[in-house]
């Protein structure tokens, strides 16, 4: 439904780039893969107590993991078994999931309060790759 | 279509970055809150909104030079230490290591903690806010940073030195009960920053905030020749001194990993 709305909302942008109307570019955003999310702590205006950095590419993973799992999805065994029961059992058994397989850190410099300052590392807030699980 | 509005952006795929959904203000500000709980800052700190962050003082340009120059974004790609920039600040091989160990490091900014009553002799007394850090975090160590200018007022003092820093345990009637930390050994002519070991001191202030009456510094020409003298006098920067060579503390810490599991059974 939310796809039937924003195409006939979307009748002043420009076709060519519109993910809701390129063939080319549905086909991509089906596969799973890497998507980017930008979080700006400048734009959230937080810089005046969030130091560095002024945001961060969280990414996502998004899309569907269809058969045959190529290698860009770097589906486990145990995906590809998931996915060849789906298609016998469609109805009762899901599809593999489409998630992050590699994770990373990032650090953040922030004012406490007016005079101490803390610099803190967050594990698994990047995703680096994705995958079907 | 690039309209920067909610602060959160989607790459279609094609480098370009088109907005995916405009968020109204009530979702946008429960997106805000979600990250904020996310990073555990779940509230904006006092006394900070609206105000220029004063990143030009000793202590927050520290930590910022440790994230320009010392940290890798994650293992793989952390440069060996002996590649990484030392900075301004004069890290040691010791201080490389305690960062690369370390899941959160903070500044503490030195107070001029006067206590009516409590003689000060010649030395310095400086107190640090230690209440803001997390009881689950174990520390791994901490330092006592002073920068020292070769700018000497007296001749006299010229030449070698010795700093000690003592934690004040009794501040009773005027009298003063010093439990020595630490010492290190220095001269007038050599500008840059010094460093001493106050762990101990940390950890003590951390298990009892109500014992925290801070350190006591004192400094003797190394020949004894004089007795005490003010720690200005041999070239140390105190607080009318330029702020970004004010004295400050800097807290190593590592996560024990319970913070993480409460978070997610509260969320």
């Amino acid at each position: 439904d939310a796809r039937r709305k924003k195409k006939s909302e979307s009748t002043n942008w420009d076709h060519r780039n519109n993910p809701y109307t390129d063939s080319a570019m549905q086909y991509h955003s089906r596969t799973c893969k890497i998507q980017t999310l930008y979080v700006s702590f400048r734009d959230l205006q937080w810089q005046d107590w969030i130091i560095a950095p002024d945001g961060y590419d969280a990414y996502y993973c998004s899309g569907e993991c269809n058969f045959p799992l190529n290698a860009h999805m770097n589906a486990t065994n145990h995906a590809i078994v998931q996915t060849l029961v789906h298609l016998v059992s469609p109805g009762k058994v899901p599809k593999p999931c489409c998630a992050p397989t590699k994770l990373s850190a990032i650090s953040v410099l922030y004012f406490l309060d007016e005079s101490n300052v803390i610099l803190k590392k967050y594990k698994n807030m990047v995703v680096k790759s994705c995958g079907c699980h | 279509s690039t309209e920067r509005m909610s602060g959160l952006y989607v790459d279609n795929g094609f480098d370009q970055t088109v907005v995916h959904r405009v968020v109204n203000q009530r979702e946008k500000r429960e997106v805000e809150h979600e990250i904020l709980n996310l990073l555990g800052l779940p509230d904006r700190p006092r006394n900070t909104h609206g105000r220029p962050p004063q990143v030009k003082r000793s202590a927050p340009k520290f930590l910022l030079d440790i994230y320009q120059n010392a940290l890798g974004e994650d293992e793989e790609e952390k440069s060996p230490a002996h590649h990484r920039k030392a900075g301004e600040f004069d890290l040691s091989g010791q201080d490389l290591k305690a960062i690369d160990q370390s899941d959160v490091i903070m500044t503490f900014a030195a107070h001029n903690h006067h206590v009516p009553g409590v003689r000060h002799e010649r030395g310095k007394r400086l107190w640090f806010d230690v209440s803001e850090v997390p009881p689950e975090e174990h520390i791994i160590g901490a330092e006592l940073r002073l920068y020292h200018n070769t700018d000497v007022r007296n001749w006299r003092n010229r030449g070698s030195y010795t700093i000690t820093a003592y934690r004040v345990l009794k501040t009773e009637n005027g009298t003063r009960e010093l439990q020595y930390i630490d010492a290190i050994n220095a001269t007038t002519g050599k500008e840059g920053w010094l460093t001493l070991n106050v762990s101990e001191a940390l950890e003590h202030w951390v298990n009892n905030p109500d014992g925290n009456r801070g350190l006591y510094l004192s400094v003797h020409p190394a020949d004894r020749s004089v007795h005490e003298v003010r720690p200005e006098d041999v070239g140390i920067v105190g607080f009318r001194g330029d702020a970004d060579k004010q004295p400050f503390m800097v807290g190593y810490f590592k996560s024990s990993g319970k913070r993480e599991s409460k978070v997610r059974q509260k969320r």
